[in-house]
């Protein structure tokens, strides 16, 4: 997976 | 989201509202660490810049914003309104034994050399040392207020439950971020000593002191 952000969590 | 990410966050903001409720009963900030909720101040605000770019969820949203709130209002209470109160002698850390290093490394160690991305590197790093100067504190006064013992277990769990959280989105989604699992775990490791203090001592009813 090359994408990183964005991520859910808090 | 799983069960673990949901009670992390949870765990979390009640962690930060039992320091809240803490500081304003008592009208008194004494063997909180400043620093540390200055650091933690430091992490949302470097962490949530998101809320700018991207949207997830009301849920997503609401939160972010509560968390900055109660590290916001934490910080001015302890600075502010019963500045009086703390015990700056105590709260002696140097924070720049964990600022330059934790910079240093989120510019060497990210997944993209991008200004958010190394932002929130930043802030995954820095959340897992922010709390040494509030253990720093505890271990050089040698003692504990129950309620900040509460406060600290807490935060110790939410740390716990979100490493539960990032096995199972790897069990489940083959998901995983190296950052911050690996930073989850140096962060939880921290915890461990206290955790025990707290089932051994603070959960028979006794105070936390250190011999």
């Amino acid at each position: 997976h090359a994408l990183h952000l964005p991520h859910d969590e808090l | 989201m799983n069960i673990f990410r949901i009670l992390g966050d949870v765990s979390h903001l009640l962690a930060m509202i039992i320091l809240l409720v803490k500081i304003w009963r008592s009208k008194s900030c004494a063997g909180i660490s400043g620093k540390s909720q200055v650091l933690f101040a430091i992490v949302f605000t470097s962490r949530y810049l998101d809320l700018f770019t991207n949207f997830f969820s009301i849920y997503n949203t609401v939160m972010k914003f509560v968390f900055l709130m109660c590290a916001y209002i934490t910080v001015y209470l302890i600075y502010g309104k019963f500045r009086k109160t703390f015990d700056n002698e105590n709260d002696s850390f140097r924070l720049e034994f964990l600022l330059i290093p934790v910079t240093g490394l989120s510019f060497l160690e990210n997944q993209s050399f991008t200004p958010l991305e190394i932002l929130w590197t930043f802030s995954i790093y820095l959340e897992s040392v922010a709390i040494l100067p509030q253990l720093f504190m505890i271990s050089k006064t040698g003692e504990a207020e129950t309620i900040t013992t509460h406060y600290l277990f807490f935060l110790g769990l939410y740390h716990a439950l979100y490493l539960a959280n990032w096995i199972w989105r790897y069990q489940t989604e083959n998901y995983y971020d190296q950052i911050a699992v690996v930073s989850g775990v140096v962060q939880t490791i921290f915890y461990c000593d206290f955790f025990y203090l707290y089932v051994t001592k603070v959960l028979k009813g006794k105070k936390l002191s250190l011999p």
